[in-house]
């Protein structure tokens, strides 16, 4: 609806923490997580991502989460899952 | 003919700050240059790690233009040759001018930091910088370490100076210079702290008793946090004093006093940073530069200390992509001044009574880093570059950023109305 967005992105080497995931080296990235925050939320896909060609496949979603400003400000609770939330926003991205 | 430009550029600083309505820091410097300011409160980095938000909010391109997500290449041979906020100032007639940390250092600015592309003269980088990862923090038993949290004797340290207090030293060197010669110049002053590790002169800690240090309000790690996006802090770990703790990976907290005291000491250095900054703005009054100089004070992303079982950066947690924002522009944020006047007089951290934090004028609309190259450009009355095509690689001048001097002088209903007057996501999805 034309409200300004910020997105930011960070790489992973894999699904779970690892010793190079903080900083994962071109090569040995395999996820990128896509957020898009706004105002009222912060919305991020973990995605398959091939550094070889710098693809991000958003139909490969390893995780997602979904945290509501006006009640979560310090984004603790992931509600990606929930039915009603997460739906929503699957359905828009 | 166009403002000078001072932009100033802090490493790993989340809004800390006072006038990010923060109650424990001291920031007088900084509260007072935002009170002169522009201040956007929702300011985001693009990637929350050093080089690649750098090359992204300095080329004015996403990460997936910059295709810099690591630290290992250089845009202009890996990418595209992509042009910089320095270099566009530099083509128009500007001296530029590079002191301490701005582009990270090593390939991912070609070894030199882009110069000479960005730069007029070779970057300036202080002297002791090479110690900053050396063993120089003592120990209870009296040894060095290469501790995370590092409060130190100054004096005591290689050649009786820490690398901040040498850039803001050269910085106002080269500011005298400048008005010196009526040379129209873009200076970028890259500070090292609050990175790790948190070295910084041991009086800072005065400003912040341990008892008045609380805990993060969510210390843990949530429990429905995928596991893909926890960031497990590998490099704090290597640090001496954390490593000694022998915290469990990945998952392990650290102990709550110890929590405490790094929490302490990133208060503490960014007081200590506060003072420096405060020198270097002191010095802008002093040289009679304050009207013809915009400031732009940010950070390259910001920090996670302790929030959701998390230390360092890593991550897409608005604590790590957070960043402080402001923009100071004689005549527009600001009236004019006098000649002679002082704009920005030093406060010294341990003396100022902080009764309240003056105000400026503070945005809350969502922002990216990402603008600042067509935000400068704006203001500085030079031609904005265009917007980049979906695809980038082939083009050397465009912005993957919107300018934001719209919000400048943009009521809060004006501001409000951009979102569309959408008060509930919900019913508008």
């Amino acid at each position: 609806n034309g409200e300004p967005v910020a997105f930011s992105q960070y790489p992973r080497p894999a699904d779970t923490p690892q010793w190079n995931s903080d900083k994962p080296r071109l090569k040995d990235i395999r996820i990128m997580g896509y957020s898009v925050r706004t105002i009222d939320y912060r919305y991020t896909v973990w995605v398959r991502f091939n550094p070889d060609n710098f693809s991000a496949d958003f139909k490969d979603v390893h995780a997602g989460e979904l945290y509501m400003m006006e009640t979560d400000p310090n984004q603790d609770c992931n509600i990606y899952n929930n039915t009603s939330h997460g739906v929503f926003f699957k359905k828009i991205f | 003919d166009g403002m000078n430009v001072l932009i100033i550029v802090v490493d790993d600083l989340r809004p800390v700050l006072g006038c990010y309505g923060d109650n424990l820091v001291k920031s007088p410097n900084i509260d007072q240059l935002a009170s002169r300011s522009i201040m956007f409160t929702n300011a985001y980095a693009q990637q929350a790690v050093c080089a690649p938000s750098r090359v992204s909010f300095l080329t004015g391109r996403r990460p997936d233009t910059t295709r810099l997500y690591d630290f290992y290449s250089y845009w202009r041979v890996h990418s595209g040759n992509y042009s910089t906020i320095p270099q566009y100032f530099k083509e128009n007639g500007y001296m530029t001018l590079s002191v301490g940390k701005v582009f990270h250092p090593g390939i991912s600015s070609n070894y030199s930091d882009d110069y000479p592309y960005s730069w007029s003269m070779p970057p300036f980088h202080p002297s002791t910088e090479k110690y900053e990862n050396d063993k120089t923090c003592r120990g209870k038993d009296g040894k060095l370490y290469a501790n995370l949290v590092c409060p130190v004797d100054v004096t005591e340290m290689p050649g009786s100076t820490l690398p901040d207090i040498q850039s803001t030293e050269e910085a106002i060197r080269l500011l005298n210079v400048m008005k010196t010669n009526k040379q129209k110049f873009f200076l970028a002053v890259g500070y090292h702290k609050p990175h790790i590790p948190l070295r910084y002169p041991q009086e800072f800690l005065k400003l912040y008793p341990l008892e008045n240090i609380t805990l993060a309000p969510d210390p843990w790690v949530p429990e429905k946090l995928p596991s893909v996006a926890y960031n497990p802090w590998m490099d704090i770990r290597q640090r001496d004093d954390v490593k000694a703790l022998n915290v469990s990976f990945p998952y392990g907290l650290l102990p709550y006093n110890f929590q405490r005291q790094i929490r302490q000491s990133y208060y503490a250095a960014v007081s200590y940073l506060d003072m420096q900054v405060g020198l270097l703005l002191n010095a802008l009054d002093d040289a009679g530069l304050s009207n013809s100089t915009i400031v732009v004070f940010t950070a390259d992303h910001g920090w996670s200390l302790g929030e959701h079982g998390e230390w360092a950066k890593y991550s897409n947690f608005d604590v790590a992509t957070r960043v402080p924002l402001m923009f100071y522009v004689p005549g527009m944020t600001t009236s004019s001044v006098t000649q002679g006047e002082r704009v920005f007089p030093y406060l010294d951290p341990f003396s100022h009574i902080l009764d309240l934090v003056p105000q400026g004028q503070s945005k809350n609309v969502v922002v990216e880093l990402v603008s600042l190259f067509p935000t400068l450009a704006e203001l500085a009355g030079l031609q904005v570059p265009p917007v980049c095509p979906e695809t980038s690689f082939h083009v050397a001048l465009c912005t993957e950023g919107a300018s934001i001097v719209r919000y400048f002088d943009a009521s809060e209903e004006k501001v409000e109305e951009e979102k569309d007057g959408c008060d509930d996501t919900y019913r508008c999805v």
